[in-house]
């Protein structure tokens, strides 16, 4: 299986369509291997994009030049995933 | 599980306990409950459907579906919960009861089975259906780019490398096809919602033009009664609007190729949830999704019930 350790979910809040089209941007440097889990939309709307740890500082950087605001909405995916698994492969257990 | 009253819905579960499931609801409920199989995926996995009937022929009917973005788990979950909601309410709730007296519910549950079984086995964040594209290493079309409606318009993308890669041409996804084959020759559909996450969004088309739809003003008050009626169990905030509003440009979507057919009352649901979990939204809160998601389900059902065109 995939592991997702370090990767982020970081939530981003483009102000305006200036914003909204950088953030386009990032979606076209495939070597990031960025994941929009809610794409970009409306200036104003939640973006919510997956980070791969070795892209994080990256995009990062990028978001913070161009005075994008971003949180973070997931810290470790991979932590997540591991708490579901467990979930399931308890009840098979049960 | 021994029966659908011992299975267990408040966790995930995988693509042979979900067919499972569905055998065991058709044996219990023969005389209102048969799975029908409409096509094969690339993979070559069977695709099914469970029809809901209580007789007639062709009645006009409702198409829900759930999981066509595979990674999107709570609606797989969602999906098995209705169907057994189906069956528990049929003869004790009047709305589903006078509903099922004068038409057909079907529900494809695992509506992207290869990319739902590439969820557990190897990527869980998997999206897309899981076909080779020639001259290409990257694998996968975006199912919900891939109807003709607005399809390879701005709003989906041509590079296989991408998540929402709309694919070659329209239909190329037998996913797709087999939907649309079945719904074409159905021809009596009156209602097609299309269950997805996450965002708390209820949506109607268009979202491949900015342009209104003929009934927009209609589709707008019937996603606001919808809204209302999911949000008056647990509190569950949605936004409502066409795709293009409300969200952004996308084409090739199911609801506009829906509702280009003359299936009027076309819908997609964003369950669950706004911003924490995302796609991993945690088990615990399966049912209680499901069971909000089931009122702004019977509001759209109950209304073209009484609103057949």
């Amino acid at each position: 299986k995939d592991d997702f350790v370090g990767h982020q979910v970081l939530r981003i809040s483009a102000a305006n369509e200036a914003q909204v089209q950088k953030v386009v941007e990032l979606e076209e440097l495939e070597h990031l291997q960025l994941d929009f889990w809610r794409g970009p939309g409306q200036p104003g709307s939640p973006i919510d994009l997956r980070v791969p740890f070795p892209s994080l500082q990256a995009v990062k950087v990028f978001l913070e030049a161009h005075g994008i605001k971003y949180t973070i909405m997931i810290d470790d995916v991979q932590t997540l995933l591991d708490e579901e698994e467990e979930q399931m492969t308890a009840f098979k257990t049960r | 599980a021994a029966s659908t009253d011992t299975f267990n819905y408040n966790v995930y579960h995988n693509l042979d306990e979900i067919y499972g499931f569905m055998d065991m609801l058709v044996a219990e409920h023969p005389g209102l409950v048969s799975k029908l199989e409409i096509g094969k995926t690339y993979e070559a996995r069977p695709i099914y459907v469970l029809k809901f009937s209580t007789g007639g022929n062709n009645r006009p009917a409702i198409w829900i579906d759930t999981g066509i973005h595979s990674r999107e788990w709570v609606t797989q979950a969602s999906g098995i919960w209705f169907a057994k909601k189906i069956t528990q309410d049929y003869g004790n709730d009047p709305g589903l009861t006078a509903i099922l007296d004068s038409m057909d519910i079907f529900l494809e549950i695992v509506t992207n089975p290869d990319g739902f079984v590439f969820t557990h086995k190897k990527n869980r964040l998997w999206r897309k259906t899981r076909s080779l594209t020639a001259g290409s290493s990257c694998v996968g079309v975006d199912p919900n780019r891939n109807w003709d409606a607005g399809f390879g318009k701005t709003g989906a993308s041509s590079n296989p490398c991408t998540e929402t890669y709309h694919g070659k041409f329209a239909n190329s996804e037998s996913e797709v096809k087999s939907i649309v084959d079945f719904v074409k020759s159905h021809g009596n559909f009156k209602a097609y919602i299309s269950i997805h996450s996450y965002s708390q969004l209820l949506l109607y088309p268009y979202g491949y033009t900015k342009d209104p739809a003929a009934d927009d003003a209609e589709l707008e008050g019937l996603a606001k009664s919808a809204v209302t009626a999911l949000a008056s169990l647990y509190g569950t905030k949605y936004k409502y609007g066409s795709i293009f509003k409300a969200i952004y440009v996308a084409s090739g979507s199911s609801i506009d190729w829906a509702y280009n057919q003359g299936i009027k009352y076309s819908f997609t649901f964003e369950l669950r949830d706004t911003g924490r979990y995302g796609f991993l939204l945690p088990a615990s809160q399966i049912v209680p999704t499901a069971q909000e998601t089931w009122l702004g389900l019977q509001t759209i059902m109950n209304y073209t019930r009484t609103h057949l065109y």
